[in-house]
This record gives C-alpha cells, sequence and structure tokens, in this order.
C-alpha cells in the first residue's frame, strides 16, 4: 500500500 | 500588546505534549477569536488543526492580529516547568520577537517568567472544506490509544471499518493478525464511556499507526475522541478541549498500490 499526501486532498489558501 | 491567561495552565502543557512529537515548528495565530495553529508534519502526510477560543480563556486581549513562529521542542521545555496547577500566561508585544510564558502558583506565592525567542516561518496555510462525512464515531479517547498501541505491534497500518453493526481496527503482519470491534453502546450511564456512531454509509479505510499513535498523544486532553471518515477524504480525528476548544488531525489514507 501506499500513503497518499494530503496535499492531494487539501490545497493552499 | 498580546495576553492570554488560562487559570487551567495543565491544558497548554498537554496541548504541546500533544503536537510536540508530530511538528518540530508552528506558527501561533492570534486575534480577536483566539487563538488557532495549523500545521503539516514534515512528510505532508498529517495536519494539526488547534483551535482555542478568546471566550475560553480567563483573560485574553488581543490588540493586533500576529503570528508567532515557535519551535515546539523549546516550548514543550518551557511548558514542562509550569506546574500541573499553575495558571499560564502567554505575553507578547505587537511585532514580536519573543514570547513571554508567566506561571503563578495557585496560592500566589511563585511566580516564574520564561522568555522565548520566536522564529519566522514561511508556512502556507491549507484550506480545509467543510464536508459531511459518511463515518462519524464517537469512543472513550484511552480506548482509541490502546486499540492504536496494540495493533501497531502486528504491523504498520491499520483498517478502520465502520458499519451498523459497529466499528472494527484490524492490523496484519509477520506475526499474524488482530481485530478489535467495537459495539454501538446500547446503554450507557457515563456519555463519556459511550461509543457512538453515526453513518450514512459504511467504510473501510487503511491509515499509518505511526501516525494514530502521533494522535493519541491528545488523550489527557480529552475523554472522547472523535473519528470522522469519508470516502476521497482525510480521516479526523478530535479531542475537544475542555470548553475552550479543540485539537483536529487529518490523516491523508494509504491506498492499494
Amino acid at each position: 500500500m501506499s500513503q497518499k499526501s494530503l496535499t492531494e486532498f487539501f490545497h493552499p489558501r | 500588546m498580546f495576553e492570554a491567561r488560562l487559570a487551567k495552565g495543565a491544558i497548554f502543557k498537554k496541548i504541546l505534549e500533544a503536537v510536540k512529537d508530530l511538528l518540530t515548528e508552528a506558527s501561533w495565530d492570534c486575534g480577536d477569536m483566539g487563538i488557532t495553529l495549523q500545521a503539516m508534519d514534515n512528510a505532508h502526510v498529517s495536519l494539526v488543526s488547534l483551535n482555542l477560543r478568546s471566550d475560553g480563556f480567563d483573560k485574553y486581549r488581543c490588540d493586533r492580529n500576529l503570528t508567532m513562529g515557535m519551535n515546539l521542542g523549546s516550548m514543550s521545555k518551557i511548558l514542562k516547568c509550569a506546574g500541573n496547577d499553575d495558571i499560564v500566561t502567554i505575553r507578547a508585544q505587537d511585532n514580536p520577537d519573543t514570547v513571554t510564558f508567566v506561571f503563578e502558583s495557585e496560592n500566589g506565592e511563585k511566580q516564574s517568567d520564561y522568555e522565548m525567542k520566536l522564529m519566522s516561518l514561511d508556512l502556507e496555510h491549507l484550506q480545509i472544506p467543510e464536508t459531511e462525512y459518511a463515518c462519524v464515531v464517537k469512543m472513550p479517547a484511552g480506548e482509541f490509544a490502546r486499540i492504536c498501541r496494540d495493533l501497531s505491534q502486528f504491523g504498520d497500518s491499520i483498517v478502520i471499518s465502520c458499519s451498523k453493526q459497529g466499528v472494527k481496527f484490524s492490523a496484519s503482519g509477520d506475526i499474524g493478525s488482530a481485530n478489535v470491534k467495537l459495539a454501538q453502546s446500547s446503554n450507557v450511564d457515563k456519555e463519556e464511556e459511550a461509543v457512538t456512531i453515526e453513518m450514512q454509509e459504511p467504510v473501510s479505510f487503511t491509515y499509518a499507526c505511526r501516525y494514530l499513535n502521533f494522535f493519541t498523544k491528545a488523550t489527557p486532553l480529552s475523554a472522547q475522541v472523535k473519528l470522522s471518515m469519508s470516502p476521497e477524504y482525510p480521516l479526523m480525528v478530535e479531542y475537544a478541549i475542555d470548553d475552550i476548544g479543540q485539537i483536529r488531525y487529518f490523516l491523508a489514507p494509504k491506498i492499494e498500490d
């Protein structure tokens, strides 16, 4: 399994 | 100037314990509404979002919005110098280079102050969209910490599955496999011991033990923890902090290669 990055879901304001 | 006084100073001690292993440094944003902190871990896998409302403090004054970049290891060292029953005040000038922590004993006979240098941090803030979660599990925080610790012995991931029947935590690895199932509480005298599930659709996701175990450092802050899960969305692990605010952790899932 591979770990997703949070930045794939949340984006800079 | 900025001044925030909290009679239950131990809350600050617990907050630092809850973030210092996950984050090395972070910006504390102070404004009229209170204090917030948002930061990702170095690997950008998880995010901490802390909110302390101004009305939860015993005294709160913030003349100008300010952002204080702090090394959390250093801040933790300072807060370890506070007694569990001490009143803690955080104080800074406008445009500060330093922040001062003042600790007062309950009887007022001992007062100490610690000044810490601030850091200039250029951290980006992430937008956390509002979402309706498919499953929301509330359970005793100590039970969640125990399960994460126990299952970490079996592998580096935990599968959290939630259905109408209850919530299941699973792990497997070289030595074997483990499953812990919790049913929704049918009759609870004490709300803080209850397991409750609000479910729109059943879900099952895989998360890294390492991060879940970091999140459970917040256990001393709250009797209950809330786990919120949705497809295509990070897990949210939330601990309420008395009547002053909450700490939320977001964790991106693991997926099949």
